[in-house]
């Protein structure tokens, strides 16, 4: 394994703590997309599946149940927890997330490496995690006070696949591993959407100001 | 560690 993808891993790791620490400590979800949420369980749900197929090693296996036990606990959290789902917005997480979830198992359908179960199953996972934050970055769009750690999440969320991109060059070109296209493109496509969001989000940490994004 | 297709990542 090599740095770049230890870092976007840890990235990856380190915005679920951040954002499981603020639901508990603040009891507060308020600026937290619940569909993106959502989305999240069915991408890992669906990629994770390999977990009962494939061992790779301890490590992979244990990041594998703490991803998918994380994003089913934040569900639960905004979904049933009694104060903190007051806290949700949910009269502006209004993007209708499930149609997103149709367009991606065709295309997985389509466009996969082998067809396999577990194969179109992954690729429907790359294809659905690109464009999951969609529902986050409109809610963030919306929201007046957008809150440090809410703000640090989405970072290091977007963080982890923008390394993973670093990750994927060096093992092309160090490792010699093949081309992936399926996931370099889903990677790219995942990465450039949070563009606007760095780029606000590096402005307001250089002038040391709140981050607020323009409507 | 490592998987010709990637699936080693996660």
């Amino acid at each position: 394994m090599n740095i770049f993808r230890l870092a976007g891993d840890m990235s990856h790791l380190l915005s679920v703590i951040l954002l499981l620490l603020k639901i508990r400590t603040t009891k507060s979800c308020a600026g937290i997309s619940l569909k993106t949420q959502e989305l999240y369980v069915v991408v890992f749900l669906a990629r994770y599946l390999n977990l009962f197929t494939r061992y790779y090693s301890f490590y992979n296996t244990v990041m594998k149940l703490v991803f998918i036990a994380t994003s089913v606990c934040i569900v639960w959290y905004m979904r049933f927890h009694k104060v903190v789902k007051q806290t949700y917005n949910k009269d502006l997480d209004t993007f209708r997330h499930y149609v997103v979830i149709p367009p991606c198992f065709l295309l997985a359908l389509l466009v996969h490496h082998e067809f396999t179960v577990m194969e179109v199953l992954w690729t429907f996972s790359l294809y659905l995690e690109a464009v999951a934050i969609l529902p986050q970055l409109i809610l963030l769009q919306r929201t007046r006070n957008i809150d440090n750690l809410t703000g640090n999440y989405i970072f290091l969320l977007g963080a982890y696949r923008a390394l993973y991109l670093l990750n994927w060059i060096y093992r092309f070109f160090m490792e010699k591993a093949q081309a992936r296209w399926i996931s370099w493109i889903s990677g790219l496509v995942q990465t450039a959407l949070y563009a606007d969001f760095f780029y606000y989000y590096i402005k307001s940490w250089k002038n040391n100001e709140k981050l607020k994004l323009p409507a | 560690d490592d998987d010709e297709d990637g699936h080693d990542e996660l």
